[in-house]
């Protein structure tokens, strides 16, 4: 463990936060990507299936897991029961069959290992790179987002971003790390889609204007 | 060793 990953671990876990809350406190879900939020879970789910099967790891990868899984599925929950008439399907419009479909065929083309585990992981984590191209097709499609959506996204992108020093940090200092080619590239793919949403977001929201596309 | 099990990132 090393500052970077502890940070991008956090990060996650703040994004997760503000996205229930922004949903408990406003009683809606209005521009968030019901379909991103799907993809999340299928993430989560085909990740940690290693949940049932691996020796235990640690305290922390187990709960860090576990939290992961049961927020997600619970976000999907509010916005299909309570929030579902805040939701507009309308403007959430991506196909996601490309996405799923395309991780699934690079997964298939270049797992670490031919098993049902790891070509799973591996599917995880391509589909992890670009689930969320839905919700900033929304973003896009509106033109505008609410703040509190935007921390959201770009908390949830810098889980990945800071991933990146991390894989260097542990290039450089962690001897028995092994370095997975796939999570170090998907997570170069999925910073680079994010960084037109960083740059906004950084040059708008954290001078306090609203996030709105030029 | 955990070789058997490399993803140990979350």
């Amino acid at each position: 463990m090393n500052i970077f990953r502890m940070l991008g671990d956090l990060s996650h876990l703040i994004s997760i936060f503000i996205l229930l809350h922004k949903m408990q406190t406003s009683k809606s879900c209005s521009g968030v990507s019901f379909k991103s939020q799907v993809l999340y879970l299928v993430v989560y789910v085909f990740r940690y299936l290693d949940l049932f099967t691996n020796p235990f790891m640690s305290y922390y990868n187990t709960l860090m897991k576990i939290v992961f899984i049961a927020s997600s599925a619970y976000t999907i929950y509010l916005m299909s029961t309570v929030f579902k008439p805040t939701h507009d399907p309308a403007i959430d419009t991506f196909k996601i069959e490309y996405l799923l479909g395309g991780s699934l065929v690079m997964a298939l083309l270049f797992p670490p290992k031919w098993t049902f585990m790891e070509i799973s992981w591996a599917f995880s984590i391509w589909l992890e790179s670009v689930a969320i191209l839905p919700q900033l097709f929304m973003v896009q499609r509106t033109g505008e987002a609410e703040t509190i959506t935007t921390h959201y996204i770009f908390a949830l992108g810098a889980y990945r971003a800071l991933y990146i020093p991390n894989w260097i940090w542990r290039y450089m200092f962690d001897k028995k790390a092994k370095l997975e080619t796939i999570a170090v590239v998907a997570g170069l793919a999925q910073t680079l889609l994010y960084s037109d949403f960083f740059y906004i977001y950084w040059t708008k929201v954290m001078k306090g204007k609203k996030f709105q596309l030029p | 060793e955990k070789k058997e099990h490399p993803h140990d990132e979350l």
